[in-house]
């Protein structure tokens, strides 16, 4: 509203700050937002990337929230808004006090020719998580876009595991998370709840070996997840898959000795 | 102690609360309105942070100021310990300083900021906001 921000711009400090008092300024800011210095300076196209557009909105209902609105409607549910499929956001928005996205740092895809089943793996770094915050939820997104090169009545089930332990000569230890169906022509974003591994993730980080995907048809055939219109973090930049995990602050807040 | 009476010209006129020297702090006239909130927009565009920070453009700070003297009828939100607050200011001036003119009710805020790896993170601030002010 640019009425509204001339208001607030009219109100902004009346006189201008000169760049001792600008550099104090913002170094008091920052100690407030918690960070010791500012982020490097960021490229403009990461900012209409999967993960800032799916927080901006976020960001929206959390702050409509605060000036005491109406909730709307305007979370990212993309697909089967059914009651079985409601995102771990709707209810854990409200309660919490840090919401973080992570990129993928790494994907790697199964070599096809030399093994009969093929998968993705997703690894995401979470060292940096803010002190004093406890997860409440997590959950892997990942985009899927139409094919039409499946039978369209085809149910393929999408399954995620947790790395726990890998093996120079063997398959890794899995453990099963979640899973979904999805059919071929049907385009959206699926949402996985990887709430658990994250805290294992928080307490033990030396145990985060990733997150690998798998894709079956019904008769348990093996499915290149790209095939079936998964979105790698090759793909358009708005589909890249991502991590988000709600945080909630401890009873006893770390406060920043200043 | 003694030094501080020396800049003081007479009794009654020790501040509501302590004013320490501040980075907001550039209005530095004598402050002989009531006590109330005011206005302050901390631009994150003006400090060139609009390129980490996503949202908001900048921050509904606020602050309270304002003289808490007695009586206190006149200054709305003034809670009963200011009464006594000010009663006691009134008896031993050099001892007690008078009460606060302070936040009364603050509500959140949220940022939404990229870090250092592209990572975002939307965090809420409590109790950053002053709704309103009063004698405390």
């Amino acid at each position: 509203n640019g009425s509204l921000m001339n208001q607030h711009h009219s109100n902004f400090i009346h006189r201008r700050l000169n760049s001792r008092e600008r550099r104090e300024m913002q170094k008091e800011i920052l100690s407030i937002l918690g960070l010791s210095r500012r982020p490097r300076p960021l490229l403009s196209f990461k900012r209409s990337a999967s993960a800032p557009v799916f927080m901006l909105d976020l960001y929206r209902t959390m702050a409509s929230e605060e000036t005491g609105r109406v909730r709307g409607a305007s979370l990212p549910f993309h697909m089967l808004p059914s009651a079985h499929h409601r995102p771990l956001e709707e209810s854990f928005l409200s309660q919490a006090d840090t919401i973080m996205s992570f990129v993928n740092g790494v994907e790697q895809t199964e070599d096809t020719f030399h093994h009969k089943t093929q998968w993705k793996e997703f690894k995401f770094d979470l060292t940096r998580i803010p002190r004093g915050e406890m997860v409440t939820a997590a959950e892997f997104r990942i985009y899927k876009t139409s094919n039409e090169s499946f039978p369209g009545n085809l149910t393929l089930h999408v399954t995620v595991y947790q790395v726990l332990q890998e093996f120079h000569d063997r398959e890794p230890h899995l453990l099963l998370l979640d899973s979904q169906e999805m059919w071929p022509m049907e385009e959206g974003w699926l949402e996985f709840d990887i709430t658990a591994t994250s805290n294992d993730w928080l307490m033990n980080p030396h145990y985060n070996l990733g997150l690998r995907l798998f894709v079956e048809t019904e008769g348990g055939g093996s499915v290149d997840p790209g095939s079936a219109g998964l979105v790698g973090r090759r793909g358009p930049r708005t589909k890249r898959p991502f991590m988000v995990t709600f945080f909630r602050a401890s009873q006893a807040p770390v406060r920043t000795i200043r | 102690a003694a030094n501080r009476r020396k800049g003081r010209k007479k009794y009654g006129e020790r501040p509501s609360c302590e004013r320490l020297p501040g980075t907001f702090g550039y209005n530095g006239r004598e402050q002989t309105q009531v006590c109330k909130r005011h206005d302050l927009y901390v631009s994150f565009r003006e400090l060139d942070w609009q390129d980490w920070i996503i949202a908001p453009e900048g921050y509904e700070a606020f602050y309270c100021d304002g003289d808490c003297s007695f009586p206190l009828g006149s200054h709305m939100n003034a809670s009963n310990h200011a009464i006594v607050q000010a009663l006691v200011h009134l008896m031993k001036p050099d001892a007690v300083p008078k009460p606060c003119c302070a936040p009364t009710k603050l509500s959140a805020t949220s940022v939404l900021y990229f870090d250092d790896k592209y990572n975002v993170i939307l965090k809420k601030y409590r109790n950053m906001v002053a709704k309103s002010c009063g004698c405390q």
